[in-house]
């Protein structure tokens, strides 16, 4: 172990006693920096597949359909603001399955008291499937509906956005909902319940064909943290 | 920038690395796979005072303050971070989201004395 602390008057340790106390350190010193109270209980896994999708998408800077850069490659957060990437999977217990069925997605979100987040970019992701009728247009309307928290599927929703997808082949899409976040976190309400309808001839190509499928939709965002308390500090320029 | 080694005199880095599989938090971490904890021990006797750099810290600053203008104190110079890096980080958080963020200041590259 190392030699007493000469200033601060700690005894020598023996080496193991030292090495347990210096992991407890660690442990506390990053739940800190990630701002939680304590580590994460992980009750229920997502499917690695789906992990992996999520992941290689936080990080591809793709160009998305409609043009827009996805998040990963938005605005770099200034330094001094600790900022944060985020992938939220929809809570699949409330949502149902079959290709007719709506597909209403339920996402949790906990702000601590005293913080409150900034919404730099958001995005849903979807997976939409290819048109089984070959003969048709290959483009098809998609809509995002705002469920009221608590609301059935269907009943007192609000479009938020609604955009056409080429489904000449099954694939990926997204759909910017940064402002939709952000009202939704500055209300200080916990689930997000949104509602996706890509209608074919009364089935929806967006829905989930299984609830362990890797093609698990997902929202991505980009935010910072904001201390409230910095609100009411007056900074020199 | 000294690394330390069995025996500590003087002002060096001692690297301390936590894998997080081993204390059983590898299951909501998903990258990085551990932890450089490193950290700055040893004695900086008077001649190494302000070596190997200046050590950007608020103790660096009052001490050469004190030397400057002759004040002789007993202060001694101390051991401390020289250089600094952020830890990039991947994990679950309570609600399940996945969570990318980079920690500033998190790991010691470089020690020296004030």
């Amino acid at each position: 172990g190392s030699p007493g602390c000469a200033s601060c008057g700690l005894p020598a340790m023996e080496r193991d006693k030292e090495e347990s106390l210096m992991i407890e350190f660690a442990k506390q010193q990053l739940l800190d920096k990630l701002h939680l109270k304590e580590r994460p209980n992980i009750t229920q896994t997502v499917p690695r597949a789906a992990l992996l999708i999520a992941l290689r998408k936080l990080h591809s800077g793709r160009v998305g359909q409609d043009g827009t850069l996805e998040v990963a490659n938005s605005r770099p957060i200034p330094t001094n603001d600790q900022g944060y990437e985020i992938v939220s999977f929809a809570d699949l217990s409330e949502t149902e399955i079959g290709d007719t069925a709506s597909l209403s997605l339920t996402f949790q979100f906990l702000q601590e008291h005293g913080q409150s987040i900034q919404v730099l970019q958001s995005s849903l992701w979807i997976y939409a499937r290819s048109s089984e009728d070959r003969h048709r247009d290959s483009r098809l309307s998609a809509r995002v509906f705002l469920s009221a928290e608590g609301g059935l599927s269907g009943s007192n929703r609000t479009l938020v956005m609604e955009k056409m997808l080429e489904v000449q082949e099954s694939g990926w899409h997204t759909f910017p909902i940064t402002r939709t976040l952000q009202a939704f976190l500055d209300g200080g309400q916990r689930r997000l319940q949104l509602e996706v309808s890509c209608d074919e001839d009364g089935k929806n190509l967006c829905s989930l064909d299984g609830s362990d499928t890797p093609n698990q939709p997902f929202l991505v965002a980009q935010v910072r943290l904001r201390d409230d308390h910095s609100k009411h500090t007056l900074r020199k320029r | 920038s000294l690394r330390c080694g069995d025996d500590v005199s003087v002002c060096c880095k001692r690297d301390f690395y936590i894998k997080f599989k081993d204390i059983q938090w590898h299951d909501w971490i998903i990258a990085p796979e551990g932890y450089h904890m490193n950290y700055c021990m040893g004695q900086c006797p008077q001649h190494l005072a302000g070596s190997p750099g200046i050590a950007s810290s608020f103790h660096a600053t009052v001490f050469s303050q004190l030397k400057v203008n002759g004040i002789n104190t007993a202060a001694s110079s101390c051991c401390v971070p020289t250089e600094r890096r952020p830890l990039s980080m991947v994990y679950f958080n309570s609600q399940h989201s996945i969570v990318k963020t980079d920690v500033p200041d998190m790991i010691v590259e470089s020690c020296g004395c004030t």
